[in-house]
């Protein structure tokens, strides 16, 4: 379904919480962000990045696929 | 490729920067 502005808010709440000790990271997910908008890196450059980023945390990855175009989503290791 | 939920989440994410 369409997610609107108030679950990417949720959702990026959940990372500042789930990084509360670790600002770099949030940081670190705003420069993939900013990267993706300026179009240095594109959809598949993104998920390489945020899976690394967000690595053990598969509540905040199965969360970013939520925002992921249909066929793609970044593999939770279990 | 469209991705347009993720351009939504990067505008989210860094309209909440510029704040």
């Amino acid at each position: 379904q369409r997610l609107k502005v108030e679950d990417a808010l949720s959702y990026l709440d959940q990372v500042k919480l789930q990084f509360g000790n670790q600002p770099q990271v949030y940081n670190d997910f705003l420069d993939i962000m900013k990267e993706f908008k300026s179009q240095s890196i594109d959809t598949p450059g993104v998920i390489s990045r945020v899976s690394q980023l967000f690595k053990g945390h598969p509540d905040l990855i199965m969360g970013f696929n939520t925002f992921l175009p249909p066929g793609y989503k970044i593999e939770v290791q279990t | 490729l469209a991705a347009p939920q993720l351009i939504m989440l990067a505008n989210v994410a860094l309209t909440g920067e510029v704040n």
